[in-house]
């Protein structure tokens, strides 16, 4: 197989805690990101519509001329639908632009369509999640025509809104001297 | 004298007069939430009972997009709307809500899969969330830089929190330190919001650069032309940079430009929370300052601003712009080392990797952007 995100750290953060893997008939959710088309031009039409001293300054695309650019072309769309369907996975749903793929099926079904992946659900008080802490692998028909799926790695990042005065116990952070 | 940032305050610093809110009705704005992040309209309406006297305000969020829980508002999505909605005062908002319908989902995933899906959506977008770049994909880093072209071929202007945590640190494989840079904050494509806090604490004062507020380059993304003049000029003129082992140099810089983001009053399960602070605070605040400009934009009968950055570089880059206060003083946190002993980079004249151009003065920005 090929591994889209060799890459890809899997850690499982703080306070997430691994609650046993899912049963082969659990659905699960994933989403395929599917290779576009002309991002060289996508990337230098940007550059025109946003830079003032451009002719095309302003003149932004509406979402229908973002799909014309970057839709993925039909063979990349014929070929992951063949190998989705190979694998009997039926109910997915794409994006407008065409570009991202989101499928809901069986656990059991999705180790099987992505070698190397298991899928266990990890929780953290109320919140869950399911995620592989192992890498995946795609069929290598697939090289030319997957960025990445998702759903697989990535936790929901948290943000942290910093309460200083709390946190350190002190009222006058920016007073502070830095301790050498 | 003041007890805290509130809109009041900041308005006054960045130089809104009452008059400055949305008059245009097509102009919108929208903040997103992740991790079942939830703001309650109550807290909405008793924030701007407290603290959104003095200016034509809206009590009410127009569209959440996605599921809003029934459970307790997180402490980040009452900041983000209410400062949102105090800088960008009369303007209709939406949230995005995207704590991922199915427990497989990646909440953020889920966002841009909504911004290629909708067809009419907010002009202008904040979001305070960021990871590790290097704790990401080279393959997802790529693609979902590319989902920020797409907005911005569609003319929408997605502002970022830079972070905070300074410049970062982490260890290499040879046990080596090296400053740790944030994604999206690093990616070309977004305009990146840094934090100041004031040099008084309690006076509507002079601002120096937040030693949280994120900043430094990428290490996958490479400088874009936009920007290059403007970091050379930093890399060249600062008196005290950090060893070059420390970062790439030849990266995307970040942040673009900053706001306030110590002390802020927020609102939330209907209780007055002083103190909150961060790169989350300032990013709604300069979001809703890019939606007035829109919507004096639109009123004209002009494009929104899009992607902000090219625009902002050259308008910055003439030298005689006095659209932001240029924050100079001030540095922010990295590796705890001997090397550079806790310190990243440091703010300075012009364009630099703590506050970027500096924080705005409204009306001036204003007025180069409408010209």
């Amino acid at each position: 197989g090929w591994a889209p995100e060799p890459d890809q750290l899997f850690r499982t953060p703080a306070g997430w805690s691994d609650a046993g893997r899912l049963a082969p008939s659990e659905t699960l959710s994933l989403t395929f990101a599917l290779r576009q088309r002309n991002v060289q031009r996508l990337a230098r039409l940007v550059q025109q519509v946003s830079s003032p001293d451009s002719a095309k300054y302003g003149q932004f695309l509406s979402l229908a001329d973002v799909q014309a650019l970057v839709a993925p072309s039909p063979l990349t769309l014929g070929t992951v639908q063949k190998w989705l369907d190979r694998h009997g996975v039926w109910d997915c749903r794409a994006v407008s632009t065409m570009d991202f793929l989101q499928c809901q099926l069986p656990a059991g079904t999705a180790e099987r369509l992505l070698p190397g992946a298991q899928f266990h659900r990890y929780r953290n008080g109320t919140l869950s999640s399911v995620r592989s802490p192992s890498p995946y692998t795609l069929s290598e028909e697939l090289q030319e025509h997957v960025d990445f799926v998702g759903g697989l790695h990535r936790f929901p990042a948290e943000r942290k809104v910093v309460s200083r005065a709390w946190a350190s116990g002190r009222m006058w952070p920016r007073r502070a001297t830095r301790s050498t | 004298f003041h007890l805290g940032v509130t809109p009041a305050v900041i308005r006054q610093r960045y130089n809104l007069t009452d008059g400055d809110v949305g008059t245009f009705q097509n102009s919108s704005q929208a903040c997103a939430q992740f991790l079942e992040q939830y703001f309650h309209q109550a807290d909405l309406s008793e924030f701007m009972h407290l603290f959104g006297g003095g200016f034509p305000h809206r009590c009410s969020v127009d569209r959440v997009v996605g599921r809003q829980g029934q459970g307790k508002a997180g402490l980040e999505a009452s900041l983000d709307v209410e400062y949102l909605m105090s800088t960008g005062a009369n303007i209709s908002t939406w949230v995005f809500s995207t704590a991922g319908r199915h427990e497989s989902q990646e909440p953020f995933l889920q966002w841009l899969l909504l911004l290629s899906n909708m067809s009419a959506l907010p002009w202008v977008h904040s979001v305070s969330y960021g990871d590790d770049e290097d704790s990401l994909s080279r393959a997802y880093l790529e693609r979902v830089n590319v989902e920020f072209m797409k907005a911005a071929a569609r003319g929408l202007s997605i502002l970022f929190a830079s972070g905070d945590l300074g410049a970062g640190c982490r260890t290499t494989s040879e046990g080596k330190h090296v400053f740790r840079p944030s994604f999206p904050a690093s990616s070309p494509y977004v305009t990146t919001v840094g934090g100041t806090s004031f040099r008084d604490p309690f006076l509507v004062s002079a601002e120096v650069s937040d030693y949280i507020s994120g900043g430094g380059f990428s290490n996958v993304f490479p400088m874009p032309s936009y920007q290059a003049a403007a970091v050379k000029r930093y890399l060249s003129v600062a008196p005290r940079l950090p060893p070059s082992t420390y970062y790439n140099s030849t990266g995307r810089a970040y942040p673009d430009l900053a706001a306030l983001s110590d002390n802020y009053w927020v609102v939330t399960n209907r209780i007055p929370v002083p103190w909150v602070s961060g790169t989350s605070a300032s990013t709604p605040v300069v979001a809703g300052l890019i939606a007035l400009i829109n919507d004096q934009r639109l009123r004209r009968g002009r494009p929104p601003l899009g992607f902000l950055n090219p625009a902002l570089y050259q308008l910055q880059g003439q030298g005689n712009s006095t659209a932001f206060y240029d924050v100079t003083q001030g540095c922010h946190l990295s590796c705890l080392d001997a090397t550079v002993e806790g310190q990243g980079f440091c703010a300075a004249p012009s364009w630099d990797p703590v506050t970027g151009w500096g924080t705005p003065n409204f009306p001036e920005l204003l007025r180069a952007m409408l010209g």
